[in-house]
């Protein structure tokens, strides 16, 4: 995982990424 | 000996995994405004006979077994990676109310795909290594997404909360995914009909909304 690129910023989830509340 | 030890970890995980869901995510599911159990199902069973009719064409009708084969292992991996997704959400927004994810399609078949994928990318590594010109090997990414009808930029949304929410995935197959989405983001989000567009679209009109009219960027 250490080599893996995380993309999603500090405090997001799967529940932005399909415009959830 | 690593592609059998990357399908023995594998195995390993799903063996104890249930084919249907589990206890904790019936309560997720009975905690939505909409409790979208019926469509879960439904959807799982449905897209179980489009896997194997479409495995089956690509690797002959002889091996249409082995296609239900992966398709459980996938189903396995699907519920048991959106139950952890569902716990770290819940630990994140304090909220038990996931009512809009769990009523969403593209959200559950991008989730599928990539568990499917998962699975595919694990036994198919090993058949493309004892003989190169397996069949399996042509169901390499990105043939789920046109197996089932999915945009690239969609699935593309559920593989970092797939990585970060199933920890014993092999580093190779952390690896396989990464390389999956590079691929859409280098080439598959930017063919036509592509819904990357249309949110660039409405992106530009929200801030020509918002800003005073200035000169457009590069």
């Amino acid at each position: 995982v250490q080599d893996y690129h995380f993309g999603l910023e500090e405090g997001e989830g799967i529940s932005e990424l399909f415009d959830c509340d | 000996r690593a592609a059998m030890n990357n399908i023995q970890q594998l195995t390993m995980i799903l063996n104890s995994a249930a084919d249907k869901p589990s206890e904790t995510l019936i309560k997720y599911f009975n905690n939505c405004t909409v409790n979208p159990t019926d469509s879960i199902l439904k959807r799982v069973e449905n897209l179980e006979h489009i896997f194997k009719k479409k495995f089956a064409e690509a690797v002959g009708q002889g091996c249409a077994e082995i296609g239900s084969q992966r398709y459980k292992l996938g189903v396995r991996l699907y519920y048991r990676v959106m139950e952890s997704m569902l716990k770290s959400e819940e630990e994140r927004l304090s909220v038990q109310n996931f009512s809009q994810l769990l009523n969403d399609n593209i959200f559950h078949t991008s989730l599928l795909a990539c568990a499917l994928e998962v699975v595919m990318a694990t036994y198919g590594r090993n058949a493309s290594q004892s003989d190169g010109a397996s069949a399996e090997t042509d169901l390499s990414f990105p043939w789920i997404l046109n197996v089932f009808d999915l945009k690239a930029f969609d699935f593309y949304k559920v593989i970092e909360s797939f990585i970060k929410a199933e920890p014993s995935l092999t580093r190779e197959m952390i690896k396989h995914l990464e390389r999956c989405e590079h691929r859409i983001m280098e080439s598959l989000a930017w063919q036509s009909g592509s819904p990357l567009f249309e949110l660039i679209k409405q992106s530009k009109e929200r801030e020509s909304q918002s800003d005073q009219p200035e000169p457009t960027a590069t």
